[in-house]
């Protein structure tokens, strides 16, 4: 079970629509400053609903929307598979929001390609051990946290996953 | 509850001894700083480079902290596998000989998990199987570039 | 007092505008976010990387926040010349571009100070005009081996 | 007006006297992870009164002193000078701690041989624009944290050097 494919469509600096395929393994991904990176990491911690928009450097949801395009909405699908399943064994989560300007955004979840609450994802996903409590994701700056963190926020590292 | 916390602090510290011991010269191992009811308590690190007294995390150098806290969360990691990971960029403070045994450490761990990593530096990028590029033109549109594979070693 | 603080951030701004042009590729200055009462408000930064759009520090990327830190605090450094800077590591963040252009700025600078710079980066070990080694055996005890001079060029 | 010599003696890992020449101009200081780099600065922001014992990551000033040792005091001294200047145009900054176990310990400055107050060498030294509040030694993890800090903390860099 691991990630097979990445879809950002108009998320940060990913103004077009891109598909990014992963393999098992260790893949890297690597490039200039400011080039993209942490935001493929945000796409994904965007898509599973794994963190706030604080620490995707948004300060609000409809940040992470590109602020270059004219199109006021994006959305980040994340296809999970094994190697040697059929297509029907596959899960895809994906997450669409939409800036509708002075009457607010909204922000959809997909399973499947079908509406899904937040809830039904986590669930889904906690199955596997993917959850914000995880740490499965390490964001930049992540590592200097756990140092900096007092000894009572570490401990509650454990209470999460006890 | 308490047995809960017992039992994954045990396993954790079990992880965190051997992961340490394997990233770093020397020995660690974590601490409750209140045994008897650690939820009136914090979690501390105390680790011992080879050579080196014992030490509080706080006292030791940017690349030593780095090394401690990635062994930590490798030994919770350990205790919940994830199917996944994604690390940006934690090798930073690493050297290069630390930076080469995280990167090995990685590529050992990938036979049971898929990782996921954002890099700039040789070490990591040349132990991993693949490495795919992302560039930016003037127009700050980023662009996933093709997908370029390692030498198969 | 408001005046001396009004004269010094103007001259930082100043110095800002300047260095953040030489090191990155766009234009950048600094914001009070209460202009008429300066004292009630704090300092944000705003950053336009060549063919973004301006933004505040938060959203950057890591080696762009990096960058900018590092412009802003050699506008007040060069307001208020010291005789001699010391930094400890402060390249980390930065792509090989960006640590390339950075060691050029520190060689400029160093014709009318003294930089004591802590680094692991090539491109600042070979801008700079010599290397103190250091290392430890075993035993844990700092040992300061032979300075290395860096190729006149 | 630049380092000429930095002389530190028994302070963290630099158990011996360690005498370490700088010059003009550009110098890098480069070792693996732990060796003792950042220490160098440490001694530096000691000597000089620069900073607090927290940052420069000891618990209690006596933690300064090297742990492996029977020695229980520790000395730093920073010689200054032109390159052209005379030996009395030098200027000598030197600072000592002792620990003497249950009664306490003690630290004392040094300006050119004679015992001075802190007050003193912090005058010295503002003369040339040395100061805490000058930013002029950026220690590991600084940059960083000038990014994190309130937009109130930056406005007050400003007030100290204004
Ligand atoms: N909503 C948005 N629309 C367009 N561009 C955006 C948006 N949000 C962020 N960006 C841009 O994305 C860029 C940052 O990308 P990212 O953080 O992924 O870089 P990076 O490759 O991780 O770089 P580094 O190596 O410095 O960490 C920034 O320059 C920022 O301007
Ligand atoms: N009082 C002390 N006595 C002996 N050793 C000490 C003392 N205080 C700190 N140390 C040791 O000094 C070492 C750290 O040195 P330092 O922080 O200078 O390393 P560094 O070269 O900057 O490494 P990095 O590249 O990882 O930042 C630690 O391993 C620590 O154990
Ligand atoms: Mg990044
Ligand atoms: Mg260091």
């Amino acid at each position: 079970m691991h990630i097979q494919q990445i879809e950002i469509d108009n998320f940060k600096s990913f103004s077009n629509k891109t598909i990014i395929p992963f393999e098992q393994g260790f893949t890297t991904i690597s490039g200039p400053n400011g080039s993209g990176k942490s935001n493929i990491i945000d796409s994904i911690l965007f898509c599973l609903g794994l963190s706030s928009s604080r620490t995707m450097r948004a300060e609000k949801l409809t940040d992470l929307i590109n602020n270059a395009s004219k199109r006021r909405e994006a959305s980040v699908s994340i296809m999970f598979g094994n190697t040697d399943a059929s297509d029907d064994e596959k899960v895809i989560v994906t997450r669409k929001i939409k800036d509708s300007g002075a009457s607010g955004y909204g922000s959809t979840y997909y399973l499947n390609g079908k509406v899904a609450t937040l809830t039904e994802i986590h669930d889904r996903l906690s199955q596997h051990n993917i959850s914000p409590g995880a740490y499965n994701v390490l964001m930049q700056g992540d590592v200097t946290g756990i140092i900096n963190m007092t000894a009572m926020e570490r401990r509650k590292i454990i209470d999460e996953i006890a | 509850k308490l047995n809960a916390f017992l039992t994954a602090f045990e396993n954790v510290d079990n992880n965190f001894q051997e992961i340490f011991a394997e990233l770093s010269d020397g020995e660690g191992h974590l601490v409750l700083t209140n045994p008897s009811d650690p939820f009136n308590g914090g979690l501390t690190i105390e680790a011992r480079p080879r050579g080196k007294r014992m030490q509080r995390m706080e006292a030791m150098s940017g690349g030593e902290k780095s090394l401690t806290a990635l062994a930590f969360v490798f030994s919770f990691q350990r205790y919940m596998p994830a199917p996944f990971y994604a690390f940006d960029e934690v090798d930073m403070f690493l050297d290069g000989i630390n930076a080469e045994k995280l990167a090995h450490m990685v590529k050992r761990q990938s036979e049971a998990a898929q990782f996921i990593v954002v890099s700039l530096r040789k070490p990591m990028l040349q132990n991993s199987d693949r490495t795919v590029g992302v560039t930016q033109k003037r127009d700050g549109v980023s662009k996933v570039t093709g997908v370029m594979l390692q030498h198969a070693s």
